[in-house]
């Protein structure tokens, strides 16, 4: 079973067309490293990705690097799929 | 195993044994008015099972509805199990429901991506396309939703058998879609609507060329009072559009396709989040995405049945 210990979700938000192609040039760069769950749009629409932990600080620098805007939607993929096991486990207690 | 469908828990997920023998549970439960009908197989064996409601004639107008076709999009599947009792249970007592089902037919696919549902629970909680290995590569599956004879192959799909929107080697070349392709051509769907998650977003065809269709207008208006009538329960905001105004090109999905076969009334939602679980949203946050979403179905079947074509 594939586990995501240390993944995290980020929510990047392009400021301009400018950093929309970089955050292209990003996804087309790591296109299998990454999981864009929220594709890219148009400027000010979030775009969500789901990082491995390996690349993590090269993302982050990338992203800094260029002065893009991002938050950290969910910090451990890892911790919220053990709670929805749990929460489904729970429920079939009778 | 819940011993019927009042008892059943459709405040959380479940695993896609459970999705069958609800179906079975709800088919036995009503025989004069739901059935089962399977339209093909998945790569791997699994049967795809459509639940029709129907409350007579024969060949009738009909909607479809489908969900889970991403498999890892949680929400919707759960979602399809909600609104197929909200049928049996209104059928009857709410009058726009009973006067849509005096007219047209209900068909809802609930596991439309079986095989990957089930590697969902068993194998990478992930995991998008379906589960068919590609000749070649060591990557496995396909996207279901770029694998339609609706501009196959164009921008906004890739030829990478390791991209998450792999187009397939060919149209139709999933059975997963190949079995839905068959039994729309041979029924008479006059609206199709494809439900996926997240980002509250409902949309139209194109999604694979800018042009716009030639039902813009009615299409565009229909889905801002479907959105309106969304919002109405929880205040979740919806933005609505073309699938290639509203988020980016995406070539071979299903409703540009079912859209080039005649059905007019072709829609896509993206269902919630708002914001902070993504495809993990959490389990109590099903039942009222599936109580606001119903109010948007019921808009587009209402003005279905009130505009036949």
């Amino acid at each position: 079973k594939v586990t995501f210990e240390g993944h995290k979700v980020l929510r990047i938000v392009p400021k301009d067309e400018v950093q929309l192609s970089l955050i292209k040039d990003l996804e087309e760069m790591m296109e299998f490293e990454l999981d864009f769950w929220k594709g890219l749009t148009t400027v000010s629409n979030p775009v969500d990705v789901r990082v491995p932990s390996h690349v993590l600080n090269s993302v982050k620098d990338y992203l800094e690097t260029q002065n893009i805007e991002y938050s950290t939607m969910i910090e451990d993929l890892q911790m919220l799929l053990d709670m929805e096991q749990k929460v489904m486990a729970g429920a079939r207690v009778p | 195993q819940p011993q019927n469908t009042d008892s059943f828990d459709f405040a959380n997920y479940h695993t896609l044994e459970e999705i069958y023998s609800f179906q079975d549970l709800l088919v036995a439960e009503n025989p004069n008015f739901v059935s089962k009908i399977v339209i093909g197989q998945s790569y791997e064996g699994r049967p795809l099972n459509v639940l029709k409601f129907s409350t007579g004639g024969t060949n009738r107008p009909a909607v479809w509805i489908d969900t889970g076709i991403h498999s890892r999009e949680w929400v919707t599947q759960a979602s399809g199990l909600w609104f197929a009792k909200k049928i049996v249970t209104d059928y009857g007592t709410d009058p726009t429901l009973t006067a849509i089902l005096s007219q047209l037919d209900i068909f809802l696919e609930i596991a439309t991506n079986p095989d990957g549902y089930a590697f969902t629970h068993s194998g990478n909680r992930m995991w998008r396309k379906t589960r068919k290995p590609n000749p070649g590569s060591s990557c496995v599956g396909v996207d279901p939703n770029r694998n339609w004879d609706a501009g196959f192959g164009g921008p906004g799909s890739s030829g990478n058998p390791c991209s998450q929107t792999y187009r397939g080697p060919r149209a139709e070349s999933e059975s997963e879609v190949n079995s839905i392709v068959e039994f729309v051509k041979s029924h008479n769907i006059k609206a199709f609507i494809s439900i996926h998650s997240y980002s509250q977003l409902l949309m139209f065809p194109y999604g694979y060329i800018r042009s716009r269709i030639k039902d813009y207008t009615e299409l565009n208006n229909l889905a801002q009072k479907a959105v309106t009538d969304l919002a109405s329960l929880y205040g979740t905001s919806y933005k609505f559009g073309s699938i290639i105004n509203a988020i980016y090109q995406a070539s071979g999905g299903s409703i540009d396709w079912t859209y080039s076969q005649g059905i007019k009334y072709s829609y896509t939602f993206e269902l919630r989040d708002t914001g902070h679980y993504g495809f993990l949203l959490p389990a109590t946050q099903i039942i009222p995405t599936a109580q606001e979403t119903w109010l948007a179905l019921m808009t587009i079947m209402d003005h279905t049945l009130k505009n036949p074509y």
